[in-house]
């Protein structure tokens, strides 16, 4: 998994 | 991106935008829940922390995000104004009574609890995932108390309604198109908010198609 999740979605 | 997310955020945005119109054009606010209205600027607050540390420039999904999260918190605290000081005569305050706390106090315990990182950001985003699901709920219990609505305040709830549906159908679209797309917080608290609609739905199309005002039993 990366090391910061991202939220992509809104 | 896919169409369902567009076309899924363009909804949300076009039902807000329903709401502020029916606000404008009726000048009352009466049917209105500010109890979920409230709800949902504290979701977009909660949600939309990392405003204040993403480059917006980064990508150009991240300035798509960036101008919907704007959006989103602007229009929701600009309802909440129009609900609480401009029409305020007009606001339902005697039958908008559901407890928030029996959602409020739930989501802070589920976020606490069932996040994907332990940290302060991850927690906040997780609770405001919780939060969303069942922010409508104070808004459903007034429909169904008053048992009448306009139609532009129904139209602003299927409009929801709708929006949700095609993030579940992004979210379908997406477990089938990226191999490590494990969103699990998303899919059960988005699974349950898209299903307190049903129940709406029905009776929305039922007076639909009758071509009358939405009506509860």
């Amino acid at each position: 998994r990366r090391q910061l999740r991202i939220h992509d979605e809104l | 991106m896919n169409l369902f997310r567009l076309g899924g955020d363009l909804l949300h945005v076009f039902s807000i935008f329903v709401l502020t119109l029916k606000i404008k054009t009726s000048k009352n606010v009466a049917g209105i829940s500010l109890r979920t209205q409230q709800l949902y600027l504290l979701v977009f607050c909660t949600r939309y922390l990392d405003l204040l540390f993403t480059n917006p420039f980064r990508s150009g999904l991240t300035m798509y995000n960036t101008v919907f999260k704007i959006l989103f918190i602007a229009s929701s605290a600009y309802i909440v104004y129009l609900m609480r000081k401009k029409y305020k005569q007009t606001y339902s305050v005697k039958d908008d009574t559901f407890r928030v706390e029996f959602l409020i106090v739930p989501a802070c315990l589920a976020g606490t609890l069932f996040h994907y990182r332990n940290t302060f950001f991850e927690i906040v985003w997780a609770f405001s995932i919780y939060m969303e699901s069942v922010a409508i709920i104070p808004q459903l219990y007034l429909l169904q108390k008053t048992g009448e609505v306009e139609n532009l305040t129904s139209h602003y709830i299927a409009c929801l309604g709708g929006y949700r549906a095609l993030y579940l159908l992004n979210w379908v679209w997406r477990f089938f198109t990226e191999p490590r797309y494990r969103h699990w917080i998303e899919w059960i608290a988005g699974t349950i908010q898209t299903a307190l609609y049903a129940d709406f739905f029905y009776y929305y199309f039922l007076n639909k198609t009758k071509g009358q005002k939405l009506k509860l039993p």
